[in-house]
């Protein structure tokens, strides 16, 4: 038996919508822990891991650990049923091969029941070691979005540089070429606003700008990025969701030949 | 030139 009720439903919206350009298929791992996913894209180039902690639902019961295979384009059409203020459950029994979702209206005065299908999915699980980042940046979260919408009109993709002096979000294409610098700014009153830069040493790392745009369709879940940096390793691009957990992305740099 | 590195490259499947 595995059940778990959502108050904010509009939150379960939003993480699927910020998966669903990236995944296709993805297996839900459902332990006492909480609920999370880790899904690649199809050309294993990116990667996302999602974690919702048990704590950060409203009641969470989850008798044995199981894994839910679920379409999230599919997923995403059935929450398409739910308004931003429906309170969420979802619910599947053992051995069953489909999983329901309801939906209430917080006047109690609608209810919708769903019920969806569920997958068999092969996925290959990758262990992400702990490391230590040479460079880590936290920004606003929809400056970052901006940055990448911005530069992806020019190319194709972007050279993501810290240096003492900032972060330079640079990207060269056939009509130009574009940099954009952010300083570090903690004096702000609203640490939302902040950028904070924490660096050991400066790093320099290029990536295909298709997957970092899409990353950026989770900005609505947190107010400030986290974008974790090493020379020759894949970049972390985190948002942190409040009170439950955070959906983290990993991107392959471009290599140079 | 530079060219797309894949995950596998860089983290082991378990």
């Amino acid at each position: 038996m595995f059940e778990l009720r959502l108050v904010q439903g509009s939150l379960l919206k939003r993480v699927i919508d910020a998966i669903k350009d990236l995944v296709n298929d993805a297996n839900f791992d459902c332990s006492s822990t909480g609920f999370s996913l880790q899904a690649m894209d199809s050309s294993h180039v990116a990667l996302v891991a999602l974690l919702l902690r048990s704590e950060g639902f409203e009641h969470f019961r989850c008798d044995r650990t199981f894994s839910m295979g679920m379409s999230i384009a599919n997923m995403a059409k059935m929450l398409k049923c739910a308004s931003n203020d429906d309170i969420i459950t979802i619910k599947a029994d053992d051995g069953t091969d489909t999983v329901t979702f309801m939906f209430e209206s917080p006047s109690q005065d609608k209810i919708s029941d769903i019920e969806m299908k569920l997958m068999d999915i092969d996925s290959d699980h990758l262990g992400i070691p702990d490391a230590e980042y040479e460079a880590i940046v936290r920004m606003p979260s929809t400056e970052f979005g901006s940055i990448c919408t911005s530069l992806s009109t020019i190319g194709d993709t972007v050279t993501i540089a810290v240096s003492k002096q900032g972060v330079t979000f640079s990207t060269k294409g056939d009509i130009g070429s574009g940099n954009i610098t952010c300083r570090q700014n903690s004096s702000t009153e609203k640490p939302e606003e902040a950028t904070i830069i924490e660096m050991k040493e400066p790093v320099v790392l290029t990536f295909a700008l298709k997957y970092i745009t899409t990353f950026t369709k989770a900005t609505s879940l947190s107010s400030q990025v986290t974008i974790s940096l090493s020379s020759d390793m894949p970049v972390v691009v985190e948002y942190k969701i409040a009170e439950m957990g955070h959906i983290r992305y990993y991107l392959a740099p471009k290599i140079e030949e | 030139k530079s060219s797309q590195g894949r995950l596998e490259a860089f983290f082991k499947p378990t």
